[in-house]
């Protein structure tokens, strides 16, 4: 399975719709200071059903909602959506293609679309269990958190096995 | 289960040694159980030694040894478990360049099974990147996203 | 003492608010107190608004603006209370290449009264410095010292 | 008030005796991963009298001791000298040079040295006291600590306040 596409409009400081696509095996994001790199990785974390604020930078979980600049006004909702391919069928759903939308209002409503069927967060999470996606899982590694994997707990480890076994 | 944990220590613990003295160049690794007894309740310790030097706690490695062996542990996970991708933010902020190259090289290794997505300001790693894309804020406060050649993309560093 | 503490404070912002414009380029920084009442009891808030963005609160910064907001307050800290020297272990590892050159001649501007001592991986921070110390370990696991130039440090780096 | 020598002996690894000289406004310190470079300023906190173990990375207190490689075997005590240009009377004492040294052996003694003469730790700590120098200052700033000023608690920053008063 593979990346093939993000989406992100009005996410953070993404307030113009974005879309990258991942067609090589080794992918690149550069930039200066605070241009927004880490905030596409937010972006994949959050459509992946993070619900931590804390892991998104954020205070409330309408703070990823783009706030405006001083030139331009805040927007009303946060969009994005991750497109996989799926052809080797390792995500357990009857589609070769997989769209995965997450959607945020400022009133604090909130939408998730599986490839267009309007779902609830928990078949989101259901659909990643066990792939090495989302929760718990090792294979996003924010800024400035490389070294947490060293000084986590003993139980936090072991559960790395587990996650492995 | 605790026959799968016990063959999922087994083979990472294994891993970890292989990939970790790749990574330094030698020295030694290990993943210990601190209960071996008991596969349901133990905890796991890291054990890493850098070439020519004396075992000592994990603690009092630098800035750049305690990195490469977290990213050791990592790339160990990776393998076993064959995840479809890795997204790392900065991960080579505190190696010097020697390790820097290492690290980017290794990934370039791995991403024939592995899809990575890396964040970086380092010239070297950005060397070993299939495609680039350049991040900016042309618009004040907004972010615009534009794919990149290394020659441009070294201006975005 | 609440009156000195109040004419610290005042002074420490207002280095802060212009330390933080140089190095920012722009935008706005402050200091606030949480309980301007009380001298004796109150906290202290850090505000911070890079250029052309929105007031935000500063966990939503980047890893590079943090940094940069970091040190406008070790600055302005150095400033106020004159201490003899500075010691700065890899404060740059976060900054982009022009971030850095910022940092590294701003230090060689405060450099004429107060003494700092830089370690770096940067080579564009390499370049501000007088003197440089290169740390080896020839004999493995031994750490050695010796006084190198601008070139023969870039190999160390 | 300016440094002007340090001088370090079976400190983490240092096993030989090192001397390095500051003579200059700006002083740079470059080298690979894991040649010393963090020990040295490990040592300058040492022989400034910090006790906590955490801070310079360690689990004990002998931890900072040399302790042998695969071809070397450990040593037995170690010791850190600063020396300073103390012409201006920063440092609120009758000397034009102020030479500082702390000792530790592996049984665990301690010896402290202010020009020769033996002294306790607290001598130490007042003579630093109140000069940007040592508990408290935000003069050593240690590698991966330079964002922790802006997380810390409100107490920590109104500290800062107050030490500047
Ligand atoms: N909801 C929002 N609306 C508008 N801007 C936002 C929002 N949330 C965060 N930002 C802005 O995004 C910027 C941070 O972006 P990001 O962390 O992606 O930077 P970066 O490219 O990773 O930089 P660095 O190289 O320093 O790590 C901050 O300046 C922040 O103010
Ligand atoms: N008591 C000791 N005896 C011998 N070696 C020690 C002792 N304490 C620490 N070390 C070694 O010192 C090394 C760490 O040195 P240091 O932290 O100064 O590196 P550094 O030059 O700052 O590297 P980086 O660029 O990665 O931050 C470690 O490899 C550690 O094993
Ligand atoms: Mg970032
Ligand atoms: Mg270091």
């Amino acid at each position: 399975m593979e990346l093939k596409k993000l989406k992100i409009y009005g996410f953070k400081s993404f307030a113009n719709k974005t879309v990258i696509s991942f067609e090589d095996p080794f992918i690149g994001i550069v930039g200066p200071n605070g241009s927004g790199k880490s905030n596409i990785i937010d972006a994949i974390r959050w459509v992946f059903g993070e619900q931590s604020n804390k892991s998104l930078r954020g205070e409330s979980s309408t703070d990823v909602i783009f706030g405006g600049t001083q030139t331009k006004r805040k927007q009303n909702f946060a969009e994005v959506t991750i497109v996989f391919d799926n052809s080797d069928n390792y995500l357990e759903i009857e589609f070769l293609e997989v769209e995965v939308t997450r959607r945020l209002y400022r009133n604090g409503i909130s939408e998730y679309l599986i490839n267009g069927v309007e779902s609830r967060l928990k078949d989101i999470n259901d659909l990643f269990l066990d792939k090495g996606i989302g929760k718990n899982s090792f294979s996003i590694i924010s800024q400035g958190k490389i070294e947490e994997i060293l000084s986590t707990n003993q139980d936090h480890r072991r559960q790395i096995i587990e996650e492995t076994a | 289960f605790k026959e799968s944990f016990k063959a999922a220590y087994i083979q990472l613990r294994s891993e970890f040694q292989i990939i970790f003295k790749e990574l330094f160049g030698g020295g030694e690794a290990d993943l210990i159980l601190t209960n071996p007894e008991d596969m349901l309740t133990t905890g796991v310790e890291i054990i890493a030694q850098p070439p020519g030097k004396k075992l000592q706690t994990i603690s009092l490695l630098s800035g750049g040894e305690k990195t490469l062996t977290a990213i050791s542990l990592i790339f160990s996970i990776i393998r076993m478990k064959k995840v479809p991708f890795v997204i790392l933010d900065e991960v080579d902020a505190a190696l010097d360049e020697s390790n820097v190259k290492r690290y980017a090289e290794y990934i370039k290794l791995f991403s024939s099974k592995t899809q990575f997505i890396v964040i970086t300001h380092r010239p070297t790693t950005m060397e070993c990147i299939d495609s680039l894309y350049g991040v900016t804020m042309e618009e004040e406060g907004i972010s615009s996203l534009v794919k990149v050649n290394l020659k441009e993309g070294e201006n975005y560093v």
